[in-house]
């Protein structure tokens, strides 16, 4: 079990530090065993170095800098043996515009290289323009939800109507 | 095995029968607050097996079941349906005769869950095992719920391991 | 100590009730102390019923829900005894379009009602346009912040220009 | 007494000395991620007299001085400094007699903080009870930090009830 999880650990860290960089535009970050010899009992810590910026350990990143540093270690756990169906339930909401396009990028390219079917969580306009299609869930009827298909271009006016 | 379809009917604010058709690549879902999205993840989770309650926002499993609004009465029942296309044949052996699977969960006030496979009862780790032979599962690192980014952010170190014996 | 805690709770609930029903656009909540008789021991409860909804505790709530329901436990706290000034850090991030708009209503109208002066850290292009002036920050130069005024028709253009 | 103006020279990713003039009514502040607006927060509630060097996102208060860029060298101090409009003449007496009066703090490397009034030096405590008396403070709660809404929704009913204590 340990050689397992020194394994996995070291397969995990290489595909975050690549999807930092990426999800970022640039910098450099990586996984830490912490605390202990033994990775069983060890803790997991976060160095992560934005473009520009000093290494930090995540809780001294910023709002929108440790959620995407989050999205890049769940997406590196992830890409080590990937799900048929991936869902996330508003991911983006502290980011800024450009990080949300480059959200969107990683999930462009994970969807070309994987075979997992991804259902996005969003009130972000940007988000649902990178959409393949849109459902919007109502509440015509007052506790009773609806699902119904959205055209991306009636999004803008529909998304957040209730 | 792909997943291609979720059906709801009577599970939570879903309480009429609701066919998603889950295609390939990115899938957005939108709405105002509190119209149901979330309500949606839990019911993917709660099909393959989710055991605790609290991870579906409720005091009991039994609150999954629609609980009534101003014009209708609560649910005496609820289930959810998924569908895996088992094209390429890597279920387990006991139901990988089959093109397509579909996995349901029944719950009956006071009475429990109840687990199928094409029509046939199975028991709850049969299903999770089905699932885990897929890749996925109620606890796969895949399905983030909403708050799930500020967990992991706000977690002790050995907390935040656990995140990596999901991939081991 | 006793009595006071319950004059507040009293008036905070007061509050609160209030402006639920107006962040909400409808429905009613409150506060409950629970699991003690005395109020110094007691935990404190929110029991909420948005609009067409059945009652619930906070922890039943969607997450945009939960959100708003915890701005008006903090305003109604603040209108216990205005402060001179009330920093709001990009809480309207899980907010509907709808609840975004109630939102700057309850700002408009508890600057008009107090003394207090607002600042708002908002990524909401809603919000932005709702504010009596916007300043921008910028990281020009790397890891160096800089605070700029910002005309509110270009808000859009620069607000999340990097 | 009124806040109308916050300066911040060193503090955080403030490294140049900056000017917020605080106006009434409703001021956006805007930016991407990692700009610095939640450093302006953390500056309000630090020359308030915030203690806890957690409440600023650091290992040690000497973490909210400027620490360098590719460009710039760490700075070896900080000071941030706010402006109260004292017209209405509601000042703890001895400050009492001012129209105005600039708060500020300044932190030395390793040496500590330094609190004063219009120039003056004071202890810590001073400032505080000067902005209670305003009705404010480095713990108000109207000063509602990144990630406070998620600690209130998640806080177990004792926690949350020390809300109701701040008011009272
Ligand atoms: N058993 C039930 N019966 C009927 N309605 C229910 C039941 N359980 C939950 N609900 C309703 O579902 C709503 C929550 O939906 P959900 O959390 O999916 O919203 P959401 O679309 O994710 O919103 P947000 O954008 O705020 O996250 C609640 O308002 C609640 O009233
Ligand atoms: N002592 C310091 N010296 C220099 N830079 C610092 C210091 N402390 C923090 N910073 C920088 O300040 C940045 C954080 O800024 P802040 O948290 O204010 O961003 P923000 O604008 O609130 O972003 P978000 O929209 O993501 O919440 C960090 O990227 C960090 O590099
Ligand atoms: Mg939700
Ligand atoms: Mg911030």
């Amino acid at each position: 079990a340990r050689e397992r999880l020194l394994t996995s650990f070291q397969t995990v860290n290489e595909n975050f530090k690549k999807l930092f960089t990426e999800l970022f535009g640039g910098g450099t970050a990586e996984l830490q065993l912490i605390e202990s010899e033994d990775p069983l009992e060890a803790g997991l810590e976060i160095m992560a170095k934005p473009p520009g910026k000093k290494p930090a350990t995540l809780s001294l990143l910023s709002g929108g800098e440790q959620a995407l540093t989050a999205l890049a270690l769940i997406f590196a756990v992830f890409l080590t043996n990937p799900a048929p169906i991936c869902v996330l339930d508003e991911v983006d909401a502290p980011l800024d515009d450009y990080n949300v396009e480059r959200f969107c990028d990683l999930l462009d390219e994970m969807a070309r290289s994987t075979d997992t079917r991804f259902i996005i969580i969003t009130h972000n306009p940007i988000t649902m323009a990178r959409m393949s299609r849109l459902y919007g869930v109502t509440m015509a009827e007052q506790g009773v939800s609806q699902l119904v298909s959205v055209d991306l271009e009636g999004a803008v006016k529909l998304r957040e109507a209730s | 095995m792909k997943l291609t379809r979720l059906r709801l009917i009577g599970f939570k604010s879903f309480v009429d029968p609701t066919d998603f058709h889950i295609e390939p690549g990115l899938t957005g879902v939108v709405g105002p607050n509190g119209c149901g999205k979330s309500n949606l993840v839990e019911a993917v989770r709660w099909v393959m097996g989710e055991a605790s309650y609290k991870a579906m926002r409720a005091a009991e499993m039994d609150d999954v079941i629609f609980s009534g609004n101003a014009g209708r009465p609560a649910r005496n029942h609820a289930e959810v349906a998924l569908t895996i296309d088992n094209a390429d044949r890597h279920a387990p052996a006991v139901f990988n005769d089959f093109d397509t699977l579909e996995v349901s969960r029944r719950i009956v006030r006071e009475h429990g869950s109840t687990f199928r496979v094409n029509g046939k009862e199975v028991r709850a780790r049969d299903v999770a095992m089905l699932f885990a032979d897929a890749s996925t599962g109620s606890r796969s690192p895949a399905l983030v719920h909403q708050g799930r980014i500020g967990e992991i952010i706000q977690a002790r170190p050995e907390a935040r391991r656990r995140v990596l014996e999901e991939a081991a």
